[in-house]
């Protein structure tokens, strides 16, 4: 899901 | 990973320490606007609330922990230092931040990928992340001289967002072609606002003469 692959980021 | 996102957190973590440097070594915080701190503190919290549920990796959770602690670390020093505290000049840091923060509260409830309490949270911080330098910057032109320091400092603190923009082009050409739009356009303006202070930083360094921003 959009939001949650890219919470990867600081 | 990529190269552009660790130059960008590399770049970012030695804006905040050479910040933390000045003012444990200097014991003074002059120059330095506590209202964009207090800004970065609420952005590190209101982001980093998934660090207790979600793992990504030991990277992730030690940099959060990192950017967190030291950012109120640095609030702290300018607000409870006996010394330092002295060195902060509240008459001329007199940015209203609510007027930052509000706003970006309000349209993070407005737009955002969901509505759910960590996704808005999430939003407010890029949003509020975008324009949180603000206040150092009008501090920047009221001050006389800046400090060399303070002006690393700002710089780096630009430049790691120009980073995160290349990551993100190479985001979405190299790996999963997605849209974002909220991070893209935050950092995009983020960055903006940085564009004339980095002209000025870029010529009095090629001039090698003092920073000076216009009024």
């Amino acid at each position: 899901e959009e939001s949650s692959s890219f919470k990867d980021e600081l | 990973m990529n190269a552009f996102r660790l130059a960008g957190d590399m770049t970012h973590l030695l804006s905040i320490i050479l910040l933390l440097h000045k003012i444990r070594a200097m014991k003074s915080c002059a120059g330095i606007s506590l209202r964009t701190q207090e800004l970065y503190v609420i952005v590190f919290v209101t982001r980093y609330v998934d660090l207790s549920m979600k793992y990504y990796s030991f990277y992730n959770s030690i940099m959060k922990i990192v950017f967190l602690g030291t950012s109120i670390s640095i609030v702290w020093y300018m607000r409870y230092h006996k010394v330092v505290k002295q060195t902060y000049n509240k008459d001329v840091d007199t940015f209203r931040h609510i007027f930052l923060i509000l706003p970006c509260f309000v349209l993070a409830l407005l737009i955002n990928r969901a509505f759910t309490v960590i996704e808005v949270l999430w939003t407010f911080s890029l949003y509020l992340e975008a324009v949180a330098i603000l206040p150092q910057l009008v501090l920047l032109q009221r001050s006389r001289n800046i400090d060399n320091l303070t002006g690393n400092y700002v710089f780096l603190l630009g430049a790691y967002r120009a980073f995160y923009l290349l990551n993100w082009i190479y985001r979405f050409f190299i790996e999963n072609h997605q849209v974002r739009w909220i991070p893209w356009l935050s950092g995009l303006l983020q960055t903006a606002i940085y564009a004339d202070f980095f002209y000025y930083y870029i010529k009095s360094w090629k001039n090698r003469e003092k920073l000076k921003l216009p009024a």
